[in-house]
């Protein structure tokens, strides 16, 4: 199984 | 007080087509820098970042940094009034409710004013911090938009590997299975029509094949396309708008759980 990773686990809130 | 000519009024409605279909509302930013936007589609898997460089438009005047939040349908909408020739001028008062878009004709035989209302947007502005890539691919936009749009035929995801032996682009579905292979091919005569591949070390990654076929609206702004990966990281797919800015994509990955 494939899971799709969230842009924000990869940048940061400011 | 802002008003930003643009000459090249068209490239504002190419870039509205690529990415009205991914964001819905977004705020728009406008500084001494530029104008420029970043925002995320609902899902929180990809970004869009764009900038149109201060340099780039006619005339442009921004007294003070200011956002703007627009639906982007609606902003589209609204450019497609725009003729391909036209000179495009945003314009808005200090603390309106709204923004007008000019569009003149080149011979100035006609002038028409659309005034969109504004809506206020909660948005985060997000880091992205600058990053080394294994690999960054050159390729004609088109031929990318090809590949994106072939492989989805077949299948939902496609893995991205580049390694020694050029970038591959490889899917599979209930129909079957298709990779497609670009080598390095500098030889010729437009570099527009050339794939170049950096390598510093082979990559491999697996992307939603939707977001990819989405980003690929955005090839009328340019004739190469600029892919960079690396492992663990969202890849940039960017498009580079002549003499003016980028718009950049990324996309987080697909792991294996």
């Amino acid at each position: 199984m494939q899971r799709q990773k969230s842009i924000l686990s990869f940048f940061q809130r400011p | 007080m802002l008003e930003l000519r643009l000459v090249q009024g068209n490239l504002l409605k190419k870039v509205l087509e690529a990415v009205k279909d991914l964001v819905t509302d977004a705020n728009f930013d406008c500084s001494s820098t530029g104008f420029s936007l970043q925002a995320m589609d609902s899902s929180h898997v990809a970004l869009v970042a764009l900038l149109l460089r201060s340099e780039g438009f006619e005339h442009y005047r921004c007294d003070r940094n200011v956002s703007m939040g627009m639906n982007l349908n609606n902003m589209a909408k609204m450019l497609k009034c725009a003729g391909n020739d036209d000179i495009v001028t945003i314009k808005a008062d200090d603390g309106s409710d709204t923004v007008t878009f000019m569009f003149e004709s080149p011979n100035q035989d006609k002038i028409a004013d659309f005034e969109m209302k504004l809506m206020d947007i909660d948005s985060e502005h997000l880091g992205i911090p600058e990053a080394e890539y294994h690999a960054i691919v050159r390729m004609p936009s088109s031929e990318f938009a090809r590949i994106c749009k072939d492989l989805s035929s077949i299948g939902d995801t496609v893995v991205i590997s580049v390694t020694k032996e050029g970038v591959k682009f490889s899917t599979r579905g209930d129909i079957g299975n298709a990779n497609v292979v670009c080598r390095q091919n500098t030889t010729v005569d437009k570099p527009e029509e050339s794939t170049t591949i950096e390598m510093h070390e082979p990559v491999s990654l697996t992307f939603a094949l939707r977001y990819m076929n989405s980003f690929t609206k955005a090839t009328p702004l340019s004739s190469t396309v600029t892919i960079s990966l690396s492992s663990e990281l969202p890849v940039v797919v960017e498009y580079k708008i002549a003499e003016m800015g980028y718009i950049r994509f990324y996309l987080a990955p697909k792991i294996e759980d």
